[in-house]
């Protein structure tokens, strides 16, 4: 259930 | 140079055993204030990130910052050559293509000494945003475990929610479900879940039981886990190292679009 998002989508680059 | 002494080798075969099954190459990027390590797993959907201070290590130096790029499964095979007790100094010289491993026994009447060879890992630094968790829940490390082994029996993702009454772990799968609670329990009774809870803000999560069963690797470094969650933000998952630091997992939930 739901749709597997990567860190990305949460964190910028550093 | 760099030089880092660890009392026993347990530490680092554990924080070893924590993270091989997520990263196969990682940097260790050292500096004065100790060692710190970033990295994702290969779909990028996790991260772990390890902390070591040099000041509660035996003894620590590191004149200059130095990036140390390992192969995570040669230096867990290099540990297993170390007793756990042995005393253990990881050393490596600026611009060095390798990193010293010298184990000594208790008694101080065996030395052995490895080498392993550095590689240039490009990997990709994510910031890590200091934020306020809608809920933090600390519990045992063993039944963190426990749950996340049988939920994984049942499903391959886990609903985690937090409110007032306490912490439940929810998994559906083609053959049935499963849900573990464990209620808040402010008076500490012998026998009892003990787990604390602070809340701010309910929430439910769902999360891969993979990634889950790859940070309870973790385990052994400490009694305790702590677990932040807010709404859709990813879970970290943390295990204190004594007073040395601490090993951090991120993974991003699964949400329906």
């Amino acid at each position: 259930s739901g749709k597997q998002h990567q860190l990305s989508a949460f964190f910028g680059a550093a | 140079m760099f030089e880092a002494t660890f009392n026993q080798a347990s530490i680092l075969k554990q924080v070893l055993e924590a993270t091989k099954d997520l990263v196969n190459d990682a940097n260790w990027d050292c500096s004065a204030e100790g060692i710190a390590l970033q990295a994702m797993d290969s779909s990028h959907v996790s991260l772990v990130s390890l902390s070591l201070r040099g000041d509660e290590l035996a003894s620590y130096r590191c004149e200059n910052q130095i990036s140390l790029g390992i192969n995570m499964n040669t230096m867990t095979k290099i540990l297993k050559c170390a007793e756990n007790n042995d005393r253990t100094i990881i050393r490596a010289d600026d611009d060095a293509d390798v990193m010293v491993f010298v184990f000594e026994s208790e008694g101080r009447d065996k030395t052995s000494k490895y080498e392993m060879k550095l590689m240039d890992i490009d990997s990709e630094h994510l910031g890590i945003p200091e934020q306020e968790y809608s809920a933090t829940v600390q519990m045992s490390s063993k039944e963190f475990s426990r749950i996340v082994r049988d939920l994984s029996t049942i499903g391959e993702n886990v609903e985690i929610t937090v409110d007032k009454e306490g912490i439940t772990f929810g998994a559906k799968g083609e053959s049935g479900s499963g849900t573990v609670s464990l209620k808040s329990n402010p008076s500490v009774d012998e026998g009892s879940s003990n787990i604390t809870i602070d809340l701010t803000d309910s929430v439910k999560l769902n999360f891969a039981l993979r990634y889950l069963t790859f940070f309870t690797k973790a385990a052994p470094l400490s009694d305790n886990v702590s677990l932040s969650l807010s709404a859709d933000v990813p879970l970290m998952v943390e295990y204190a190292i004594g007073d040395v630091g601490f090993i951090r997992y991120y993974l991003a939930p699964k949400i329906d679009d």
